[in-house]
C-alpha cells in the first residue's frame, strides 16, 4: 500500500493493489473467473481499508505502535482475505495446465465449490467490499446446493484418487473395502484391556469393595 | 467389499487413476510412490499393532525402531534422491511425525544451506550416515516466534578461538525442538552473539549434546524430554540447558555471516537468510497440511457412505448419510479444499525452489515476499485443516471419537502445527506487514 501510494506499480501476488484493478464487472456466480476477481476485489478493498485505518490513526496523534497494535484484529483478517485470494487464484490457475477432460472437469467443479464456500463464509468481508449484496449472495447459496448435490456421487471416487493405502490411512473407519463394522469389532476386541477375560484391578480393589460391609 | 462402497465406485464422471497421476507429479511419480510404499508395506519389519494400544515411552520406542530400520533400508536400497526418501519416509510412518524429522527435515537443509565447504566437509557426511544426529534448537521456554526476543548467548573468546554457550536464564532454556530429549547427538543452537563486547544478533551454532560413544550428555549439556502431549507422541520434544559450553569458532555456520579468529564479525548480505530453513519448513508444512486433510476426508467420506442413519420413507433402508445435504455441507467443501491446498503447496514449493535458486545467485530482492508469503499460507492452511480434521471426526458421529477411527490421531498431530515454525496469528501479521509495505 505504502509502495502504491508512491506510484509504483506492484506484480505478482499483490497486483490487485494496483489502482488499474478498479471497476470491475459485477459477480458471476457461476463462472470461475468471476470469483477469482470477487477474491481479488475483497482482499484489495480490506488491504486498503486498514491501511487507511492505520493512516487515520496516525493522522489523530497515535503512535506507529499504537496504530498497530489498535488494528491487529483487522491487520489478520486482511493477511487471511490475501491469503485466500491466493489459493483460489492458483486453484483456478492449475485447471489451465490440466490437458485430461474429466480431471479438469471434476477439479474445475471443485474450484468452484471452494469458491462459493468461501464466499458464504465470509459474505460480510464480501459485502462490505461492495462485491456482493443480498441477492448475489442468494445466487451464490443456491449454485452451493446445486453443486453440494451433483458432487456427492463423485465424493468417494475423489477421495480414491488420493490413492491412500489403508496402511497409510490407518483408520478402521476409512477402510478401502468399507467393512468398517466387522474391523471395528476385531479392533476393540484386541485392545490391551481385554487381553483377559476378568482385569486384575478387581480382585486388587473390586471384590475388596464388594466384601466389605459399608 | 461392502456393497454400498461398491456402489459409489460404479462409472465416475472422471478417470480416476487420471487425477491421482495428477496430483502426483505425473504418472511415473505415482509408480514410484507405489513401489516404496509396497517396499515399506511388504517388510514385515514395519509391520505393527495399532499404535493407540501404545504407552508414550511404547511409542517412542516403537518409532525409533522404525528409524533404524528405515536408514538402513534406505542405503541398502540405495535412495538417494531427497523425493524418494522423503516418499520412503512418509511410507514409514504413514505421515506421522517421527524422532528423526527435525534431523532430516531441519538440520541436514540447515548444513547444505548455511555451512561453508569445510563445514559440509566435517558434518555432511557423519550426518548423513546418523552418526551424527542433529536437531534445530530454537524455541526457549519463554520465547517462540520473536526470535530478536531469544536469550541464548554465544560468547567469542578470541583467546581459545572458542563460542561459550549459555541458556542465562529458565526461560532461556531451549524447549520443545523434535528428537532433542533422547534422540539427537547434535543441535543447530540459535543464539546472540556477543563477539568484542557488542551483541550481533542471532545465529546457528553447532553444538554436540552428546557423547558419540555412549550416549551420554556431555558436561554443561542438561537435556531431556518436555514430558507427554497434546499428540505427537512418537517424538522425543526435548529441553536443553546450557551451561559454559565451549565449542569451536568452526562450528558456527558461516556461509553468510563470518567471526574471524580476532572476533571481527561480518554481516550476512540479507538478515532474512537466517529464517531460510524455517521459509523451507513453512513451504513442506503446507503440503503436509493438504495430506491430512486428505486422510481426514477420505476417512469421513468412505464412512458416510457406509453408515446409514434414520428413516426418511416409512419400511426404506436407513439412508446413507452422505445423501444428507448437512453431511455433504460438512464433508464436501473440505474435500475441494484439500484439493487447493494441494496445489497451493506445490506454488510454495515452486516459490521457494526459485528463489533459493536466486539467493544462490545473489539476487536478495523476493526474500521479503517469500518470507511473507509463506507465513502466510502456512497459517491459513493450518488453521483451516486442523479446524477441518475435527468436522470430519464428528461428521463420523460417535465412531470419530474412537483411536480405531484415526481421526484423533490426525487432530492431534496437526494442531501443532499450527504454532510451530511460527504462531499463527503472528505468521498472519508478518503478511500484513509486508502487504502494508506494498
Amino acid at each position: 500500500v505504502g509502495l502504491v501510494r508512491n506510484g509504483i506499480l506492484l506484480e505478482g501476488n499483490v497486483m490487485y493493489l494496483n489502482p488499474a484493478f478498479d471497476n470491475r464487472p459485477r459477480l458471476d456466480p457461476q463462472s470461475v473467473a468471476s470469483l477469482v476477481g470477487a477474491f481479488c476485489d475483497r482482499a484489495s478493498w480490506m488491504v486498503t481499508h486498514v491501511s487507511q485505518g492505520l493512516q487515520s490513526q496516525l493522522n489523530c496523534g497515535k503512535s506507529q505502535k499504537e496504530a498497530w497494535n489498535n488494528m491487529l484484529v483487522e491487520l489478520v483478517r486482511a493477511s487471511e482475505s490475501h491469503c485466500h485470494y491466493v489459493v483460489v487464484k492458483t486453484f483456478a490457475e492449475e485447471l489451465e495446465g490440466v490437458q485430461d477432460s474429466g480431471s479438469r472437469a471434476i477439479l474445475s467443479s471443485l474450484c468452484h465449490l471452494y469458491a462459493l464456500h468461501g464466499i458464504t463464509q465470509h459474505s460480510g468481508d464480501f459485502m462490505q467490499a461492495g462485491v456482493l449484496n443480498g441477492e448475489e449472495l442468494e445466487q451464490v447459496s443456491k449454485i452451493l446446493r446445486t453443486l453440494l448435490s451433483s458432487l456427492r456421487r463423485q465424493a468417494v471416487p475423489l477421495t480414491d484418487a488420493f490413492d491412500i493405502s489403508d496402511v497409510q490411512l490407518s483408520s478402521v473407519l476409512g477402510r478401502h473395502d468399507g467393512n468398517v463394522y466387522n474391523a471395528l469389532y476385531a479392533w476393540a476386541r484386541t485392545a490391551p484391556l481385554n487381553k483377559s477375560q476378568v482385569h486384575e484391578s478387581y480382585d486388587k480393589y473390586m471384590k475388596p469393595l464388594q466384601k466389605s460391609k459399608l | 467389499m461392502n456393497p454400498d462402497i461398491k456402489k459409489e465406485r460404479e462409472g465416475p464422471a472422471f478417470d480416476v487413476e487420471a487425477v491421482t497421476n495428477l496430483l502426483d507429479g505425473g504418472r511415473d511419480v505415482t509408480e514410484r510412490r507405489r513401489q516404496l510404499e509396497a517396499l515399506v508395506e511388504n517388510d514385515p519389519e514395519f509391520l505393527s499393532q495399532p499404535l493407540s494400544f501404545l504407552s508414550q515411552s511404547g511409542r517412542y520406542d516403537h518409532a525409533i525402531k522404525r528409524c533404524a530400520r528405515m536408514i538402513q533400508q534406505i542405503k541398502k536400497l540405495g535412495l538417494t534422491d531427497p523425493k524418494d526418501i522423503s516418499l520412503y519416509k512418509r511410507a514409514v510412518f504413514c505421515g506421522r511425525p517421527c524422532p528423526l524429522d527435525l534431523h532430516l527435515g531441519m538440520f541436514l537443509p540447515m548444513l547444505l544451506n548455511q555451512a561453508t565447504e569445510d563445514q559440509l566437509e566435517h558434518f555432511f557426511l557423519p550426518a548423513w550416515q546418523c552418526q551424527i544426529i542433529g536437531t534445530y534448537a530454537q524455541t526457549e521456554m519463554g520465547h517462540g516466534t520473536f526470535l530478536r526476543g531469544l536469550e541464548t548467548t554465544a560468547l567469542y573468546d578470541p583467546r581459545t578461538q572458542e563460542f561459550v554457550l549459555n541458556t542465562p536464564t529458565v526461560t532461556a532454556i531451549k524447549w520443545w525442538p523434535g528428537g532433542l530429549g533422547k534422540t539427537a547427538n547434535h543441535a543447530v543452537v540459535l543464539a546472540q552473539l556477543y563477539t568484542k563486547g557488542t551483541c550481533q544478533g542471532l545465529n546457528a551454532f553447532i553444538v554436540q549434546l552428546r557423547d558419540l560413544e555412549t550416549h551420554a550428555p556431555l558436561p554443561g549439556i542438561i537435556v531431556g524430554d518436555i514430558g507427554p502431549k497434546f499428540g505427537f507422541n512418537d517424538v522425543d520434544n526435548g529441553f536443553l540447558k546450557l551451561e559454559n559450553v565451549r565449542i569451536p569458532r568452526t562450528n558456527m555456520l558461516m556461509k553468510f555471516a563470518k567471526v574471524e579468529e580476532d572476533g571481527t564479525y561480518i554481516r550476512p548480505p540479507s538478515d532474512k537468510l537466517a529464517y531460510g530453513t524455517m521459509v523451507f519448513i513453512r513451504a513442506l508444512i503446507v503440503s503436509e497440511a493438504s495430506y491430512v486433510l486428505a486422510k481426514a476426508c477420505t476417512i469421513a467420506i468412505r464412512y458416510s457412505v457406509v453408515r446409514r442413519q434414520s428413516q426418511q420413507t416409512p419400511g426404506a433402508p436407513e439412508p446413507q448419510i452422505l445423501d444428507y445435504q448437512t453431511q455433504q455441507h460438512k464433508l464436501l467443501p473440505l474435500l475441494a479444499t484439500t484439493y487447493a491446498f494441494h496445489f497451493i503447496g506445490n506454488y510454495v514449493s515452486k516459490m521457494y525452489q526459485n528463489i533459493s535458486e536466486s539467493v544462490d545467485a545473489g539476487n536478495y530482492s523476493q526474500l521479503n515476499e517469500l518470507h511473507a508469503t509463506s507465513a502466510g499460507l502456512k497459517a491459513f492452511t493450518t488453521w483451516i485443516v486442523v479446524a477441518g480434521v475435527e468436522t470430519c471426526r464428528m461428521a463420523c458421529g460417535g465412531h470419530g471419537f474412537s483411536c480405531a477411527s484415526g481421526l484423533p490421531e490426525l487432530y492431534t498431530n496437526s494442531a501443532p502445527s499450527c504454532t510451530y515454525e511460527g504462531e499463527n496469528t503472528v505468521m498472519m501479521l508478518q503478511t500484513a506487514r509486508y502487504l502494508m509495505k506494498c
